[in-house]
């Protein structure tokens, strides 16, 4: 696609073209299928990296839950990148790709993230219209049903935490629900990837109760941002949700967990506010660099602890 | 090209230390537009906690002297956040 960059801030209508290209390039390490439709009736694609090989466990990665978190969709195409410019080349992503597959969507709320290109750069949730309602759009990582609208959420269609009407009322958590369930016998790690504070977070949000492997999971969750950090000294805090920074209902890390995947992390990127939503393009590729790294232990971490 | 100019925007943090000072946020938030980038809404907010906020450029004045009434600790974090969306593009990776 010749307009795309790795480096540079992607349009939607870029990022669907280079999802066409990456899998044309790369067949037969990269798929591209359709999970759903947006409300605006946007396809949202889903690319499949990994060599075909019987039995395969999986890593299913979202990014851009959030319209303004720009940073987020960058990573995604970035990771996809490295897969298949690193394939054969690192021993680490190699064996990875051999020996697992990686579900990577690319943007989940890519109506909101269209708008954020044309109309309010600030915009942060979907774009659906709410019954009764002037306000538009509802959270999505407040729409999936761990304990929904509980804690940490509004049920003000005008608030940006808002949880919608009904779990999973929202066409793009419905689709990425749908996904995830239909391929929970394979699906062995659930990432998601937002943008602001530097925290590598996991369940819970919405209860201040700790999982049962939570030791487990603040043991990846602290050597994974050790990782992170030994590139450019990027300082991140981990650890569950709701005690870490506050409880936040109907999030889909939590979500996902409690389906059964119990290796859940929510990765919130740089910065911590010198830049917020506004990351300058120039710190994507550190940004995403050391990112990788953490993604690529918590991959290796699952492959060896089947 | 984005319907808003956000010309003169600013974004705030701010760190609320008692409850009174968390009141004082929730005031500012039922009397204006006020877009929480940390927490992500003032319900969510506690003493101690590192808020960020935006604030729409006729406000920020306001909103500057009720922080500094009320002595909350607080600093400008991007003074002009139209600047800060232009400087956002700033790659010379093509």
């Amino acid at each position: 696609t010749a307009s795309h960059s790795y480096e540079k801030y992607n349009n939607w209508d870029t990022i669907a073209a280079w999802t066409a290209d990456i899998a044309a390039q790369n067949p037969d390490l990269v798929s591209r299928s359709v999970i759903g439709e947006t409300y605006e009736g946007r396809p949202m694609y889903l690319l499949k990296m990994g060599k075909s090989a019987p039995n395969k466990k999986a890593i299913f990665m979202d990014c851009g839950f959030h319209a303004r978190e720009w940073i987020s969709p960058a990573f995604c195409q970035w990771f996809v990148k490295e897969a298949v410019e690193t394939y054969g080349k690192d021993t680490v992503m190699t064996t990875l790709l051999d020996k697992l597959d990686f579900y990577v969507l690319p943007i989940v709320n890519i109506d909101g993230y269209v708008y954020t290109w044309t109309n309010d750069r600030m915009w942060r949730k979907t774009r659906s219209k709410n019954p009764g309602s002037i306000c538009i759009g509802t959270d999505p990582n407040r729409n999936l049903d761990a304990g929904w609208c509980t804690l940490g959420a509004s049920t003000s269609p005008c608030s940006s935490t808002y949880c919608g009407s009904a779990p999973e009322s929202e066409k793009e958590t419905k689709a990425l629900a749908d996904f995830i369930r239909g391929h929970l016998s394979t699906i062995k790690a659930y990432l998601t990837i937002h943008s602001y504070s530097q925290l590598l977070l996991f369940p819970y949000s919405y209860t201040y109760d700790l999982p049962p492997n939570y030791q487990e999971l603040n043991s990846i969750a602290k050597a994974a941002s050790k990782e992170l950090a030994s590139l450019h000294n990027t300082r991140y805090t981990y650890g569950p949700g709701a005690k870490t920074i506050y409880p936040a209902a109907g999030g889909s890390d939590d979500w996902a967990y409690d389906q059964g995947i119990k290796y859940s992390f929510t990765f919130e990127l740089r910065d911590t506010g010198r830049y917020g939503f506004l990351l300058p393009e120039s710190q994507i590729k550190p940004t995403c660099e050391e990112t990788l790294l953490a993604v690529k232990y918590i991959a290796n971490y699952v492959l060896e602890h089947p | 090209l984005q319907d808003h100019s956000f010309d003169g925007q600013k974004v705030f943090r701010v760190l609320p230390q008692n409850d009174e000072q968390v009141e004082i946020l929730n005031f500012l938030a039922s009397i204006m537009e006020v877009d929480f980038w940390q927490p992500d809404s003032v319900t969510l907010v506690r003493p101690n906690m590192q808020v960020d906020f935006r604030i729409e450029a006729e406000k920020s004045f306001e909103v500057e002297d009720l922080l500094k009434e009320s002595g909350m600790e607080y600093q400008v974090l991007i003074d002009n956040l139209q600047a800060a969306m232009d400087a956002q593009f700033d790659s010379k990776a093509r």
